[in-house]
C-alpha cells in the first residue's frame, strides 16, 4: 500500500472509492450513482454510498431513508442502511428544509467528517455522489482520499457536454482516472404512440467519450418511471450494462 | 439612497439587481435568466446579464457570444453585447474546455471582480444567472450587492422542489425578497400524436409557490425547441407572462 499522505483521510477498510460526477447539475448524477451502487451490491459486493452534495443532498429521498444516525462512543457515525447499501449524507444531519448556507471551508470540513468519521466497516466499493462544479468538494475528495476512478454523467446536449468535459479535465488534473461516460436522458419514447423524441438532442455522450478516449459505459433513456422511482425512494436498478461495465 | 455598507460593491448606475436562482442544478436557471433579460429588454429597459456560474458558465453559448472583452485604461472590463443585453461571464475570460478548479475564496474574488470591474454603464436591470447550491457565490452576492429580488426556478419533481425550497429559505435568510417561482420542464407534448406526458411529474412549482406565499410567475413546457434555441445561441423569448410579471 502507498504511504498515506499527511492530509489523507485513512480509509483502510475501503478497497475502491468511485466518484460519480459531472460539473453540470441536474444531469442525473444521483440517479446514476444510486443505480451503480445497487448494481454493484447485486453482484455481491459490499457497497457504501456517500452523498457528497452538502448543499443539496438527494440520496436520503432516493433511497427512502430518514432519521438521525447513531454516534458511537468512539465518535464514529453509524451509516443508515437500505437495499444492502451503507449510506451517509449531510441530509441525515439537518432538517430537509434548512439550507446549508456555508462557505468553502465549512463544506470541506463537513465532507471530511462524513468520509472519515463514518463507521463504514469493510467495503469493496464506496460510491461518492458528487455535487456540480469543480470546487471545494471535488478538490477535497481528490486530495484527501485515494479515488480509484470516476464516472462522468452527461445529458446529450452541448450545454451539458461542455460542463462534463470540464469534469473530465478536472479529474485528470488531480490524477483521478476517468472510467467512462454515462449519457442520461437520451431519447423519450412516448407511451401513447411509441415514437421517440430526442428532447435534449443526441450523441453528446458518445462524442465526449470518443474525444476523452474513454468508453461510453451506457445510455439511459428519459423515462417517467425513472423519475418516479427515484423521487419515491424505490430506485430501479437500470438493467443497464453500465453497472457491470463500470465495475470492471 | 442607503449609505453603502463597507463591503458593498458600488453599483451606483444599476437600478435593480435581479437574481435568477435555484439550489438545484439543471432546472433551467440560465434558460429562464436569458428569457427574463430579453423580455425586459424588449420592453425598452436597459438590461445587463451577469453569469455568476464561475464553474460552469452557460451564457456565452446561450447568447452566441465569444471572444475576450476589452479592458479600458481605468481597468474597467467592457461587457460584450448581444440581443440588446450587456453581458459578462467568466466564460469570456478562460478557454471553454478549461475547468476552474478553485476553492471558495477564489470564486468569491472572481465574482466580486465581474460585478465591480465591469463597465456596466446605466442599467435598469442587472439579471444575475446564479449557480446551483447555497454557498460562496450566493452569500457574496447577497452580502456585497443590494439585490432587489430573486426568481426561483424549479422543475415539477419533488427532488428539485426540495432544493428550490432551500433556495427560497436562503434568500429570506440573507434578506433578499423572493419575487416568485418559475416552473420549468412542465409537460412534454409529443409532436407525433399531440399527447402530453408529464415526464418530471406535475404541480411542484405551484406547491412551492403556495407554501412560500409567493406568486407562480409562469410555467414553461419541456420542449425540444427551447433546448435547441439555447444550445445554438438563438434564445427564444418565451412569450410568457413570466417576463412581465417578474418585472413588476
Ligand atoms: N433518465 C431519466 N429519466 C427521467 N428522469 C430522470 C432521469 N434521470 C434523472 N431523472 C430525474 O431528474 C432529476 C435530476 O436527477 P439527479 O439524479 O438528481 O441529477 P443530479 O444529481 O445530476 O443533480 C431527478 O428528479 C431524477 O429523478
Ligand atoms: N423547458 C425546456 N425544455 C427543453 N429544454 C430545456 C428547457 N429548459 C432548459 N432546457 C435545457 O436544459 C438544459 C439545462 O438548462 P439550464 O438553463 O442550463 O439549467 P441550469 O442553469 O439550471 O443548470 C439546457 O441544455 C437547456 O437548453
Ligand atoms: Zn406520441
Amino acid at each position: 500500500a502507498h504511504p498515506v499522505q499527511p492530509n489523507m483521510v485513512r480509509l483502510a477498510s475501503i478497497k475502491n472509492v468511485l466518484a460519480v460526477a459531472s460539473a453540470k447539475g441536474g444531469v442525473g448524477k444521483s440517479t446514476v450513482a444510486v443505480n451503480l451502487a445497487l448494481a454493484l451490491a447485486d453482484e455481491g459486493a459490499r457497497v457504501g454510498m456517500l452523498d457528497a452534495d452538502i448543499y443539496g443532498p438527494s440520496q436520503p429521498r432516493m433511497l427512502g431513508l430518514s432519521g438521525r444516525p447513531d454516534v458511537s462512543d468512539k465518535k464514529k457515525i453509524q451509516p443508515l442502511c437500505a437495499f444492502g447499501l451503507k449510506v451517509m449524507s449531510a441530509g441525515f444531519l439537518v432538517d430537509p428544509a434548512t439550507p446549508m448556507v456555508w462557505r468553502g471551508p465549512m463544506v470541506t470540513q463537513a465532507l471530511t467528517q462524513l468520509l472519515g468519521d463514518t463507521d463504514w466497516g469493510e467495503l469493496d466499493y464506496l460510491v461518492v455522489d458528487m455535487p456540480p462544479g469543480t470546487g471545494d468538494i471535488q478538490l477535497t475528495l481528490a486530495q484527501r482520499v485515494p479515488v480509484a476512478g470516476s464516472v462522468i454523467v452527461t445529458t446529450p446536449q452541448e450545454i451539458a457536454v461542455a460542463d462534463a468535459r470540464k469534469g473530465v479535465a478536472m479529474f485528470r488534473k488531480v490524477e483521478v482516472p476517468v472510467l467512462g461516460i454515462v449519457e442520461n436522458m437520451a431519447g423519450f419514447r412516448c407511451a401513447h404512440c411509441n415514437e421517440v423524441t430526442e428532447i435534449f438532442g443526441a450523441g453528446g455522450g458518445a462524442r465526449l467519450a470518443e474525444e476523452s478516449e474513454v468508453p461510453l459505459l451506457g445510455t439511459i433513456p428519459l423515462a417517467p418511471d425513472i423519475q418516479s422511482a427515484t423521487d419515491s425512494g424505490r430506485p430501479s436498478v437500470a438493467s443497464d450494462p453500465e453497472g457491470s461495465a463500470a465495475a470492471d
